[in-house]
């Protein structure tokens, strides 16, 4: 990776791989969800199904403003609500030997996009940081 | 900015400044606090003080991790806290002639980072975005 020219680089060497990620279950109930999220101290996570193919992705501002009302949070509500009512399913993803300029466009918009194989198992996430890092290293030499 | 070269970025080209950006007093409520974050969108926002001095950052991870109980988020706690006793103080800081590699080298560990002048006035923050943005179409020319 250290020798390799930013031409060369692709999703797959830049990635957090999927082992490392946190991430909920698209049937978990949503107290869940956000207690793996405060826990983790992750804004917004992947969703997998029980196969781990990627299905969507959960953060705390959707499901904090699922349960606000009018007049405070309502906290019961976490229990009953499941993952799958409330996750983003229209979300970018990459696949591990797409090319680091693909990397660099998709998280302009997204402070990470999921990585996925061509049968949509989940193969890690590609973040804003990681980006930097390397652009920061290509610009020092 | 269109014809500038990177090396004659400075943060105050990029930055979102300060009238566009969310934030909350140091003395609000906890409670106020989130829902600024829930109702914005944004998943942390500047702590300013009624001078418009720069004190620090708060964001949801935080304040959930605060009311979080053994049991429980207990959101009653909410009304009780203000923001000054939870918000974080050791944040990064940039003055708006900062050049464009001090913005990157900034953004790698942080999603956003304030800009301040030299008394401590607020003056806008600059996001990761900004930086990515940039960055791709200085690649592209
Ligand atoms: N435990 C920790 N230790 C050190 N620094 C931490 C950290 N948690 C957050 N950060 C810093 O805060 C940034 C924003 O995190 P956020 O959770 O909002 O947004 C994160 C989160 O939604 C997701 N993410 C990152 N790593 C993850 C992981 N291992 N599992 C699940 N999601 C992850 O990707 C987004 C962008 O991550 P990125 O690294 O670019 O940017 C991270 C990183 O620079
Ligand atoms: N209303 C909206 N419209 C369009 N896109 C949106 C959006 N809210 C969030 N995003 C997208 O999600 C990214 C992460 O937002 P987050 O709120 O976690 O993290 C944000 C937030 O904590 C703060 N931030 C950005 N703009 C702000 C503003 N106007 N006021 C206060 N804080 C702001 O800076 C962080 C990084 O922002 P960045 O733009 O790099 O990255 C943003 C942006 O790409």
């Amino acid at each position: 990776l250290q020798d390799k020219q930013l031409t060369d680089i692709v999703i797959g060497d830049l990635m957090i791989s999927s082992e490392k990620v946190a991430h909920v279950q698209v049937n978990n109930p949503l107290e869940h969800a956000l207690l793996v999220l405060v826990k983790s101290g992750y804004s917004s996570v992947p969703v997998l199904d029980a196969s781990y193919k990627l299905v969507g992705t959960i953060g705390k501002t959707k499901i904090l403003n699922e349960i606000l009302g009018l007049e405070r949070f309502e906290v019961e509500k976490l229990a009953d609500m499941k993952v799958q009512e409330v996750m983003n399913t229209d979300i970018p993803c990459l696949l591990r030997d797409n090319i680091f300029m693909d990397g660099l466009k998709a998280v302009i918009d997204h402070p990470f996009v999921c990585v996925a194989d061509e049968e949509g198992y989940f193969d890690g996430i590609l973040t804003r940081r990681a980006i930097l890092k390397h652009i920061k290293r290509d610009y020092y030499t």
